[in-house]
């Protein structure tokens, strides 16, 4: 799954998801991805999220819609990634997770479950994308 | 933060070559956020990135291989998807469509394809030798794993087509019964 937020120069922001789903599904199944809130969600006004991993699962949490909410009230988006995440373990401690959450500074930070999650950013002048890697809570 | 135009996304490797399409597209001011979305993520779609986006990855249990998709404008809070959508490669820009071109949030299924069609989007095979391959070898080791539960014959060996078990909501086994049980490494 690729889950990417866009910030332009004017400051507008935008996101999105794409996915081919889980292997072996059930015919008809659908997972997060195209679940606003939960495979990404953005306010220009606060930030962005973009989320990957057991989408039968974080659809239930709507983790980018959390980590927003996170953000306005305040959080840093490592703090808000976290704090989604965390939501998430509590329930289903084996879950697959990985958010990226950018505010409208383009500070960003993610949290992830399960699995080593990474990331990748270029923004400003930077000639190259740099990857994140993000060890697991 | 490197500054601002900006583009972030989840996972590094194969990846990158979205962000990169993504970031370069922004450089140009008359390419908004929502084209530079757009960009990246079809550009992922083409090139299949881990093989976990778009065609020929994750075929369902019939071998079908599936799409999802979804774009949001952090301005107007519109967000346009499209969900299980079949025979059609290009899904980000589906999505975009959807958001564009109808006041709907989410079109799903066999529906999504026509309305992908009747908006200029060709319709294709999204299946690959490598995808046919790996469901067939599935099949072979008796469909496992699978997302099925509480059906007969056993979804822990078997394959379909499965008929369901009759649950009591009341029993005190039941809320176990809804556990996967062991499920596969499933992730989207």
């Amino acid at each position: 799954t690729i889950s990417m937020i866009a910030l332009h120069s004017s400051g507008t922001m935008a996101a999105g998801t794409s996915t081919n789903g889980a292997g072996r599904k059930v015919p008809g199944r659908v997972g997060d991805g195209p679940i606003t809130g939960s495979g990404s969600y953005v306010d220009g006004d606060v930030g962005g999220c973009g989320a990957t991993g057991d989408g039968d699962i974080m659809m239930r949490f709507l983790p980018c819609y959390q980590a927003v909410e996170n953000l306005r009230l305040g959080m840093s988006p490592k703090l808000a990634a976290e704090d989604a995440i965390a939501r998430m373990v509590r329930k289903y401690p084996k879950v697959s997770s990985g958010i990226v959450v950018v505010n409208t500074k383009g500070e960003h930070g993610g949290a992830g479950s399960g699995w080593t999650f990474t990331y990748a950013y270029r923004g400003g002048s930077m000639n190259q994308t740099v990857v994140v890697s993000v060890p697991p809570i | 933060s490197p500054g601002l135009p900006m583009v972030i996304n989840t996972w590094g490797g194969p990846f990158t070559i979205a962000t990169d399409a993504a970031y370069k597209s922004l450089l140009n001011s008359q390419t908004s956020a929502l084209d530079a979305v757009e960009l990246g993520c079809a550009t992922c779609e083409a090139n299949q990135c881990d093989g976990s986006v778009g065609f020929g990855g994750s075929p369902d249990e019939r071998c079908e291989t599936t799409l999802d998709a979804m774009i949001m404008d952090g301005t107007t809070m519109k967000s346009g998807s499209v969900a299980a959508i079949r025979r059609i490669k290009d899904v980000i820009s589906v999505a975009r469509a959807v958001l564009e071109h109808t006041t709907h949030t989410m079109l799903a299924g066999d529906f999504a394809t026509e309305f992908a069609i009747s908006n200029g989007f060709v319709e294709q095979n999204l299946t690959t030798e490598d995808s046919a391959k790996s469901c067939e070898e599935w099949k072979a080791s008796g469909c496992q794993p699978n997302y099925r539960i509480n059906v007969t014959p056993d979804p822990g060996s078997s394959c379909g087509p499965y008929t369901p078990l009759t649950l009591d909501s009341s029993a005190p086994d039941y809320a176990t019964n809804l556990v996967p049980r062991d499920a596969p490494e499933g992730h989207d």
